[in-house]
């Protein structure tokens, strides 16, 4: 439901990374890197693939700071089902929300999405 | 949307599933249910196989001509006392009514942790994922270290700390003949149903083996569920009883005579909530304001919570869950009632949760009750709680059913004179 343990490893996963970027004053591409090295080296090739196909979108996301659950959303990993509420895990603090209460929170999942598309269309070309 | 289709997270995802499914030891080269490896139902849960090519070695089964020559129980002892022309199997344990331990339970049996220094972004570094195999495939769960079935050393100190103390230590220490005879027959969200057919997989013959103290504690999972309306799907009191009786049945075919069998009341868990609920989660420990409270209806939300019932801020809704689950706990002591005098093979039990005990214990001695459970998922009991859980269980067996220990062997300081560590795990 609402997208269950993939939406919950994807908040844990983007919670982990704007934090780990903050603390160690490094880029999201350095901190998506290291976390690939830090794992077993059996691990390694599976990380490396993961971030070949989520990087760039990850890349886009922490760095305008959506926060986990916006962000989680916009990569479809958290969705809404029929009849259900919208699970939010209120991880970031208040303060790293850019936007304020004038957007909601469906709209800053829009706005993140287009971003993630600009992105793309950015890196595929014409 | 389903991130177990992600290129590389597929790999991933395929592993833990397969991890994640075994219930015997993968690596089992004469079938008898004992291994020679660690991770995958080996010998973290099972004492560790002597011999991986013969069927009739392993932990716990009585010597094959008494271990004159070689060690057919692998609990170390073998060879003959050229003074007396006797073995030293005969002679040290011969009369020492050697005995195994099992547990037969859920996540807090298999001892489930997950690192929280795997969330938590200001501990996060490669040392901390140095052993992520092994974890993967125990399952996350760590009963090497267990209140049943711990044993050896800890070596995984960068993600889990505390004493290791547990119901076959204890054994082993009051009688050496018993080493490496335990089981851990558990599983991540098992309940009286699921065990049914789990317990199938518990290795014991009635004639080949020692008799056997197996502790059933289903503690938990028959009132909980990731479910919204987690009550409908909580087990009723006569399902409780019926699956525990076929599990009994079981037994009753497959255990040893003069075996003890001891079913546990399951937990009143309200405490959970009213210790953790305010703290802070492992996963936002540098934002600083991400609350277990929050994190459980994060969870209830996306319906993977591991108890609904327990892990809420409803309150109504943790009393109505104390309710069921006293509810069950007295269908196991009407189980005990009815059927202590049915099963020959071994003596029936039943003892009330000592979880309170423990926690009152730990209070009085200036603790709090948070410290005694697991970070990552504001659950299940710590380290420190699996340790202490071990010696509250043995001061109630003790008092109230020394038999169940049997005796103190007089030849251990022998055993270990002549064996050392009898080779150890």
């Amino acid at each position: 439901i609402n997208g269950g343990y993939g939406c919950a490893a994807c908040t844990a996963l983007v919670a982990i990374v704007e934090q780990l970027a903050e603390i160690k004053n490094s880029t999201v591409v350095e901190t998506l890197d290291y976390l690939c090295y830090i794992l077993p080296v059996e691990l390694r090739p599976s990380c490396r693939a993961a971030l070949e196909f989520l990087g760039p979108m990850l890349v886009v996301l922490v760095e305008h700071k959506v926060g986990p659950d916006v962000a989680c959303h916009a990569l479809t990993f958290c969705y809404t089902n029929p009849g259900q509420p919208t699970c939010h895990s209120m991880i970031p603090p208040l303060h790293r929300r850019l936007k304020g209460p004038s957007m909601t929170f469906e709209e800053k999942v829009l706005e993140a999405k287009q971003r993630i598309q600009f992105r793309m269309k950015k890196t595929r070309g014409p | 949307q389903n991130i177990c289709e992600v290129p590389g997270v597929k790999d991933i995802c395929n592993w833990l599933r397969k991890a994640f499914k075994g219930r015997k030891p993968s690596v089992d080269f004469d079938n008898d249910m004992f291994s020679i490896s660690q991770g995958l139902r080996g010998s973290s849960w099972r004492g560790k196989d002597c011999s991986d090519t013969s069927r009739n070695v392993y932990p716990g089964t009585k010597p094959l001509a008494e271990d004159r020559t070689f060690d057919s129980n692998c609990n170390g002892i073998f060879g003959v006392n050229k003074k007396t022309a006797r073995s030293y199997e005969e002679e040290l344990c011969g009369a020492s009514q050697p005995r195994g331990v099992a547990v037969l339970g859920d996540s807090i049996s298999a001892h489930f942790h997950m690192p929280p220094q795997w969330l938590d972004a200001t501990l996060i570094s490669e040392k901390v994922f140095e052993h992520l195999i092994l974890v993967v495939e125990n399952e996350i769960d760590w009963p090497m270290l267990s209140t049943v079935t711990g044993h050896g050393k800890n070596n995984w100190t960068e993600v889990i700390t505390g004493p290791i103390d547990s119901l076959y230590l204890r054994i082993r220490d009051r009688n050496r003949c018993n080493h490496r005879d335990y089981q851990n027959i558990a599983a991540n969200g098992e309940d009286s149903i699921g065990m049914q057919n789990l317990v199938k997989t518990l290795a014991r013959n009635p004639q080949r083996d020692h008799p056997i103290i197996v502790l059933y504690a289903l503690i938990g999972n028959d009132v909980c569920n990731g479910y919204p309306d987690t009550v409908a799907h909580m087990t009723t009191p006569q399902a409780m009883y019926d699956n525990t009786v076929n599990t009994l049945e079981h037994l009753h075919a497959t255990l040893p005579n003069n075996s003890h069998v001891i079913m546990m009341g399951l937990a009143d868990a309200r405490i959970l909530y009213n210790s953790m609920g305010h703290r802070i989660h492992p996963v936002a420990t540098h934002w600083g304001h991400f609350t277990y409270g929050q994190f459980y209806d994060f969870m209830n939300c996306l319906q993977i919570s591991p108890c609904s019932g327990w892990l809420t801020t409803n309150g109504t809704l943790r009393n109505l869950t104390a309710e069921r689950a006293e509810e069950l706990s007295e269908a196991l002591r009407k189980v005990y009632r009815d059927h202590k005098k049915s099963y020959y093979n071994f003596d029936l039990h039943f003892i009330e949760n000592p979880m309170p005990n423990a926690v009152r214990e730990w209070v009085k001695h200036g603790g709090e009750a948070w410290q005694l459970i697991e970070p990552s998922d504001g659950f299940h009991s710590n380290q420190i709680g699996q340790a202490l859980l071990a010696k509250v269980l043995w001061r109630e067996f003790e008092t109230k059913h020394p038999e169940i220990l049997g005796p103190v062997n007089p030849n251990n300081e022998e055993i270990g004179r002549l064996f050392g560590n009898q080779g150890g795990y």
